[in-house]
């Protein structure tokens, strides 16, 4: 219902500390919570970032990770810690957005939009710059491949950094098992597989066996006797 | 050898289990022989320790790699294996904490098998699954099927994973080896490779071997 003509104002940064932040994250938390249908309350686990911005009212655009505690909804108890590492991979990253239309801080809850985080974190590599040419279809279907990838087997990154190294290492490893598929001689099928963002180096050293390659090192053995019974 | 066998289906072969990321295939692939030799000779089928090869055998080296040959007689000198319960598997190194009490399956000695992979099915088919190894670049990225990769993929002399082979047969007129691996249930058919077998495909015929249990 904004006036298309009215001037927007600019976004303004906030601090996490700065007065007022703290009532509005409170207000987004309570307001999260009535609308999920989780068995246990969930915290603001890592705030990213606040913005205000005057319009007709005061917008503020609100980003932070959302995480599992142990308590339920049920419960009354208001300091509820955090699941451990383990349910990490339940965190969201959120967006919201809450307006204050009367300047006197009544704030409505306009906007909400929250996605798993290891999912979340995918959508960065629409910048990653690899070399598709013009290929869009082969690049969106990298995309899709790589988020089932993460989602399957639980996949989390440290930076994006490092996951703009694996969707590389991953796409390349997709070739391979392309160029495997299509020389096999039997009916195997070769694809992703948990060990699809590794380099064949790392691969190596990590699950497979370099000694038995040093025939020097084998000690003899005595033969078996053939098998003789029909 | 008869046209097909399979030691899964005559209770020799235990669950699938998992390496991690841990070099230690050599270890899965010994335990998982004598498993199958002890059931084989005393009718009952137990899981058995890797991680006491993984942390007692000093010839190897633990996650860096091993040989079955060598696992063979580390087991002898220390007198077995525990069960997989008594020591567990960590996929790690740690000091050597055996307690020869708890010793559940013993062995006498081993033997290398034949490069022939008619006498190898043979074998397997009269005496047990076998301790095998071979060059698992394909591995890497298998999903389900028959591997049979050129041989350009899959060197028979760059031998680098060891694993069970517990038999064989034919799908839709492919022949193939059943070979568990230690990759966990969520690698392959449910842990398992199949591999295309009468070519000597990835050196899958060159360290066939097994322990002997009198």
């Amino acid at each position: 219902c904004e006036d298309p003509n009215q001037p927007l104002g600019s976004p303004v940064q906030l601090g996490e500390s700065e007065p007022g932040v703290k009532k509005i994250l409170e207000f987004t938390e309570e307001r999260y919570n009535l609308g999920s249908n989780a068995m246990h309350r969930r915290k603001i686990s890592r705030f990213i970032s606040v913005t205000r911005q005057m319009l007709k009212g005061i917008r503020y655009t609100i980003k932070v990770e959302v995480s599992n505690t142990q308590c339920k909804k049920s419960s009354m108890v208001r300091s509820c810690d955090f699941y451990p590492e383990s349910h990490k991979l339940e965190t969201e990253l959120c967006m919201f957005e809450v307006w204050d239309v009367t300047l006197q801080g009544n704030l409505t809850l306009l906007k909400q939009n929250c996605q798993p985080k290891v999912i979340a974190r995918t959508e960065e590599f629409i910048n990653v710059d690899i070399e598709f040419g013009n290929d869009t279809f082969e690049f969106m279907r990298l995309v899709l491949e790589f988020k089932h990838f993460l989602k399957k087997f639980n996949k989390v990154y440290s930076s994006r950094e490092e996951t703009e190294r694996r969707v590389v290492i991953f796409y390349e490893n997709l070739k391979t098992a392309e160029t495997l598929q299509s020389l096999d001689q039997g009916s195997a099928e070769y694809g992703v597989t948990k060990f699809s963002d590794l380099t064949v180096e790392e691969f190596q050293t990590m699950y497979l066996n370099p000694l038995l390659n040093q025939w020097t090192l084998h000690s003899p053995m005595k033969p078996a006797a053939p098998a003789q019974r029909p | 050898a008869p046209d097909s066998w399979d030691w899964r289906e005559h209770g020799a072969v235990s669950s699938v289990k998992n390496q991690g990321m841990c070099g230690s295939c050599w270890a899965f692939s010994v335990t998982g022989n004598i498993e199958g030799q002890w059931f084989l000779k005393n009718g009952k089928l137990l899981s058995l320790s890797e991680q006491e090869l993984v942390d007692c055998d000093t010839v190897d080296q633990a996650c860096r790699g091993g040989l079955p040959s060598n696992a063979y007689e580390a087991i002898e000198k220390l007198g077995g294996l525990e069960t997989e319960t008594d020591y567990t598997y960590t996929g790690h190194k740690q000091s050597c904490s055996f307690v020869n009490r708890k010793v559940a399956a013993y062995i006498n000695s081993s033997v290398e098998l034949s490069k022939d992979e008619k006498e190898i099915a043979a074998w397997l088919a009269e005496n047990g699954p076998v301790s095998v190894a071979l060059n698992a670049f394909a591995m890497q990225f298998y999903k389900k099927g028959v591997s049979h990769p050129l041989k350009i993929f899959c060197n028979p002399w760059m031998i680098d994973h060891a694993v069970l082979m517990v038999g064989y047969g034919e799908s839709k007129g492919i022949p193939f080896w059943a070979i568990k691996n230690s990759w966990g249930e969520d690698y392959g058919e449910g842990g398992y490779y199949y591999l295309y077998r009468g070519s000597n495909a990835c050196g899958i015929n060159k360290m066939a071997s097994s322990a002997v249990i009198h």
